[in-house]
């Protein structure tokens, strides 16, 4: 059956790097893949397109509308044959983006384009308003998985997304859980056992430690993803292995978010 | 009269580094500032108030409703007798950021706390939906500084801001106009000529350039502002020129974005 995951967290924290190779690793293994960025920024595939920042489905809408639009205009060929849709941002200023991405994400059904058997929506996780929140709302991300570094703001963010998916798992459309924690590295103190010891606490666990590596730098500057300037770097391994846990991952749960003074004493502890 | 300016601009770029600088060296002239962070991060006031996050409004209006809270329960004194106060981030899942900032707005308004020589209003930039937009929209935000660096992300972050504001303009309650561009470097080659360039084609001027010193970071660990923590330092130097800028600004345009074309061949050209 079609696993459709969803990977949030703060912005800047790596959410698009991780899920491009992710994307790109798990393509490898011959599984079709189906990456939705879902983040004004809409530069989620861009590493997957070979650095061209693809239209947006809601600067097409707003330019012509949702009747007439194809598969061909807002589903994009990437690395490995990944496709790629970037739902892009609201009208500034008077927009909402949760219903940019609903509309995105109804488009793509109608087109009959939104399958796969892996679905990754990459979506931002500064605001976890009701317009963020719709992939979980709506019963498309089923299963989340928080992006951090052990950074106090970071995992500020990642408890809050916590609470929203705690808040919506109650909902009968609300099929969304928690997968799993995935750490990617700031390279500060004890970093790794501060992850791991907030994913307990919150009723999860840790499912990567994707180190700090230069090497990211190094291929966005070809614009491309690790796993294709470097497959046989130690990082393009790092992206391999959370690609062989998420397939493997069976464990769902619902978070219990900390206090903010428990984090805040958590994030100094260490 | 009454200033009130809004500081914009890519999450992550710099902005209540640079707000709670500007209040601080504002403050130090003898003026009455209010700083208003409205970002979820609920962190604008923090070194202001020596490290302490201060509960926000949305959080308080949740627990307790919004009939009984008085002045001492939302606005804090902090540096040189700043008043600081935080919005705080929607009902996770659910609410929007924007009734939250307007609310908070209003509970000021009713309560008489939303006064002062100057009202500095922190907000987030990344999303400029309807929401993060409330205070252009509403009239609030009367002078926008935009607040970015050289990276092509956050000139694009930058640029949607100034559609919301263009857009915003024309409305009768919107008084709000671009009042210029705050270069914080990230020490990218050519990036003070890169952001005037972008200043000017966007019909604007870059009123200050913010270079990236350790400086900030040894203020943050002792938790103070650099205007408190390293008085006679080159950066707080800086952070009084631009209040000096900010205070004697009478330049305040529509601003006029550039295509998302014209925005790459301009990053890369530098
Ligand atoms: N593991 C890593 N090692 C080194 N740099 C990284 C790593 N992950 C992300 N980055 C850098 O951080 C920047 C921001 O990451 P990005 O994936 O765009 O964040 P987000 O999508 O969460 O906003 C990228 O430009 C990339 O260079
Ligand atoms: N001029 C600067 N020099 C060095 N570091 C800076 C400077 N401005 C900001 N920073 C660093 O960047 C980080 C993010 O800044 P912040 O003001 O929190 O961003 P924003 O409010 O836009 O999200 C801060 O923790 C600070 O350490
Ligand atoms: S729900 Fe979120 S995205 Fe929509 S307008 Fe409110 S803050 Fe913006
Ligand atoms: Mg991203
Ligand atoms: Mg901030």
């Amino acid at each position: 059956t079609m696993k459709q995951i969803a990977l949030y967290g703060k912005g800047g924290i790596g959410k698009s790097t991780t899920s491009a190779n992710l994307s790109a690793a798990l393509s490898d293994q011959g599984l079709d893949i189906l990456q939705i960025g879902c983040d004004p920024k809409r530069d989620s595939t861009r590493m997957l397109m070979h650095g061209r920042l693809i239209p947006t489905v809601m600067d097409l809408v707003r330019e012509r509308g949702d009747r007439d639009l194809t598969v061909g205009d807002i589903v994009f060929e990437g690395y490995n044959g990944i496709r790629c849709v970037e739902a892009g941002g609201p009208e500034p200023g008077v927009g909402c983006a949760g219903r940019g991405i609903i509309a995105t994400f109804q488009i793509l059904e109608r087109l009959g384009a939104l399958k796969g058997d892996i679905i990754l929506y990459d979506v931002l996780g500064d605001v976890v308003c009701g317009g963020f929140a719709m992939p979980m709302r709506e019963g498309y991300a089923e299963e989340v998985y928080l992006v951090t570094s052990g950074e106090l703001m970071s995992l500020y963010a990642a408890n809050n997304i916590c609470k929203a998916i705690k808040r919506l798992s109650a909902r009968v459309k609300g099929r969304c859980r928690l997968a799993g924690v995935i750490c990617n590295a700031k390279n500060i103190e004890n970093e790794e056992e501060l992850v791991s010891d907030f994913a307990s606490r919150i009723n999860s666990r840790m499912v990567a430690f994707i180190p700090r590596d230069p090497v990211v730098q190094r291929s966005e500057l070809n614009k491309m993803t690790v796993i294709e300037y470097a497959p046989d770097s130690s990082q393009a391994a790092a992206y391999r292995t959370l690609a062989g846990s998420v397939l493997e991952n069976t464990r769902l749960d619902i978070p219990e978010p900390l206090e903010i003074d428990e984090l805040e004493s958590l994030a100094y502890e260490y």
